[in-house]
Parts: structure tokens; sequence; C-alpha cells
């Protein structure tokens, strides 16, 4: 049986405004 | 007369052909498949509510920063790990013919203290997740990182996970072993 790699994936980053949120 | 009448779960309209004594409506209809889901989507903007069959083409259309990668065991490469306050890293995984949606969150739960949590919630019922367990691994020089439990449903939603740390938790500190050019590789393994 060979083996198979995985499947990869870049996953960029997202930068939401809850920090904003949390502050007010 | 109210106790001896059945009365409709709340979701009837929706599809639900329950029907129960008043006083005993509230538990099923918590967990009623036919009751509105949230956006599983990280992140306060979106207020869609929709049926469980329609989440993962929201998610797809509505998101789409959020792609999605087929098999049970993959690579997921959070990139620019070192960005500072509260970040989310978001993707689906597509397996044994269901969506999984894979969360890496960076937030502050204490002050001055960042954590990351990473969790994957099954686009299902409470019941579907449970027949389905996954693996989250870290490995970076001589160190492993092993987080295994059963997927969340995204009825139930990541916050209470999150609170209780019932997920896959370290710190910036430990994340540093694990991060190579600023990316930090966890591997996702599904199983049935």
């Amino acid at each position: 049986r060979t083996y198979r790699m995985p499947k990869e994936i870049r996953v960029e980053p997202q930068k939401f405004a809850e920090e904003l949120i949390h502050r007010l | 007369v109210a106790k001896s009448v059945l009365f409709p779960c709340k979701y009837a309209s929706s599809g639900c052909e329950l029907t129960v004594p008043h006083a005993e409506k509230a538990a099923p209809e918590k967990l009623c498949k036919f009751r509105p889901y949230s956006c599983p989507c990280p992140g306060p903007f979106c207020r869609w509510q929709g049926p469980l069959d329609a989440v993962t083409p929201h998610l797809t259309h509505q998101h789409k920063f959020i792609r999605t990668l087929q098999g049970d065991d993959i690579f997921f490469i959070a990139t620019d790990i070192h960005l500072p306050g509260a970040v989310n890293w978001v993707m689906m995984q597509s397996c044994f013919g269901f969506h999984f949606l894979l969360i890496l969150k960076k937030q502050v739960k204490y002050i001055g203290h960042q954590q990351f949590f990473a969790i994957v919630q099954l686009i299902g019922t409470r019941k579907q997740a449970e027949s389905f367990s996954y693996q989250l691994q870290l490995t970076g020089c001589k160190r492993r990182l092993i987080w295994e439990a059963t997927p969340r449903s995204v009825q139930e939603g990541i916050a209470t996970a999150i609170m209780n740390s019932d997920c896959l938790v370290f710190d910036t500190s430990m994340a540093q072993f694990f991060t190579e050019g600023g990316n930090l590789v966890i591997r996702v393994t599904i199983s049935k």
C-alpha cells in the first residue's frame, strides 16, 4: 500500500474588529 | 385544557411534525433539526439564519475567504501566525459526505495572555456529530501536540467549548515550537 501525503491548504488570517467591539 | 392538548413544535412551519404537551415543549425545540441555524462563521458581523442544508452554501457564497479541501486527512497551514490581536483562520474540510468547519482562533482570554484555540465543527446535527471523531496534530522539532475529540455540531456553536477549553488550546510561547516561517501547520484527521 502506498502512502499518500495529505493535501495541504494555506489559510489566510481573518482579523475581525472583535477587540474594538470589546473595548467599546 | 392545555394539559390535555398536544401542541406542535415551534418549528412546525419548517417541517417538524412533533406534537407534545405544552409543559414538555422546550427540550425538543432546543434540539429540533428544523430550528434555524445561525451562521457558524466566527466574527460578529453575520446575522444570517437558515436551515441546516443552507449552511454550507451560505458559507461558500457569502464568506468567500473560506476555502474547502476534500479529504479526511489534510494539512491546515495557518499563515502569519504572529499577527497581533484577535485573529481567526477558517476553512472547510469535506469528507464522508459531510462538511466540517475548522477554526483556529487567536484571542485574549485573560489580559495580556494570548491563546490559540483550534476546533472542528460538523455542519450537521449533534446526533450526526456523535458518529465522528477528529484529531488535530501539531508537529515541531522532536515535539508533538495532539488533541482528539468528537466534533461539535454547528447547532451548538463553539463559544462554550472555548470558554471551557474543550478544544486544542495552546499559548503563543508553545505555538513557537510548531511555527516555521510564520506558518503553523495543523494536521487534521477526521474519522468515522
